[in-house]
């Protein structure tokens, strides 16, 4: 998770 | 019926996360760069760097527009994060080098960035050309199918869910999702008569092979210029690639 936090936090951005 | 929902889905998934229009593409498809702009850019791409971090910026945008893909395909979210993880990490570059066939013309091997189509000329500043060769080609073969937008859908769709990547939590749920997406997009190719397109597709090997071309020549890249500073390419980029 902390390898991959910007992948890991455009997928949990639902506003997006 | 069912079926005929989730290629829905499919499509709009697609659409809402186009950078650019088919018909806009079309339209500009005989703008090219002019020489004395392919000299202005590569002038500008002379510090080291420079070309590699433009079109790492392209690329990341691309690749946001990736993520947006998969957060509308029907199940994605429903997949457990890693595999989401793994999924996007595995598959973001290989859908933006499916995606290219769109925005190639193949009849000058023309590719739009950055506001009009570019011969591989304007990226002999990367210093791979090559590897730019190959994405050309690549690109041509794919063109040469006269793929249409919901075709082209489906194999973003399809590269992305692919329960051979490695690293997968429950290959299971990827396979039925995956099974489900192939279904669809067979019976679309049905209804088309365009069924003939699956035995023409490229093999998933070329693409796999790009991508490990990609990161060998950002390596050597690296290699090259070990005064760059990370913070050179975005996080994205530097998160998926190195």
């Amino acid at each position: 998770k902390e390898k991959h936090k910007i992948l890991h936090r455009l997928l949990q951005d639902s506003s997006s | 019926s069912p079926m005929e929902q989730l290629t829905q889905k499919v499509l709009r998934s697609y659409q809402e996360t186009c950078q650019l229009g088919s018909e806009e593409l079309q339209l500009r498809r005989w703008d090219t760069f002019s020489r004395e702009e392919i000299c202005t850019y590569q002038r500008q791409a002379r510090p080291p760097g420079k070309m590699w971090q433009r079109c790492a910026g392209r690329l990341t945008e691309a690749i946001q527009l990736v993520v947006e893909f998969a957060k509308r395909l029907p199940g994605f979210l429903e997949l457990c994060q890693n595999d989401q993880i793994v999924l996007l990490k595995a598959g973001a570059l290989e859908v933006v080098l499916v995606q290219m066939c769109r925005a190639f013309n193949g009849e000058n091997r023309t590719v739009f960035f950055e506001g009009k189509y570019a011969s591989a000329e304007l990226f002999r500043a990367l210093g791979c050309h090559e590897f730019i060769s190959s994405i050309f080609d690549f690109a041509q073969s794919l063109c040469a199918l006269h793929c249409s937008e919901s075709e082209v859908a489906f194999l973003c769709a399809l590269v992305l869910v692919n329960a051979n990547r490695r690293w997968l939590q429950d290959q299971l749920q990827v396979a039925r999702l995956q099974g489900q997406l192939e279904v669809a997009f067979r019976l679309l190719l049905r209804r088309t008569q365009r069924e003939e397109l699956l035995p023409r597709l490229p093999p998933q090997a070329r693409l796999r092979a790009l991508c490990s071309q990609h990161l060998e020549q950002l390596q050597a890249f690296l290699r090259l210029h070990p005064g760059l500073l990370p913070s050179a390419f975005p996080p994205l980029y530097r998160e998926l690639f190195t």
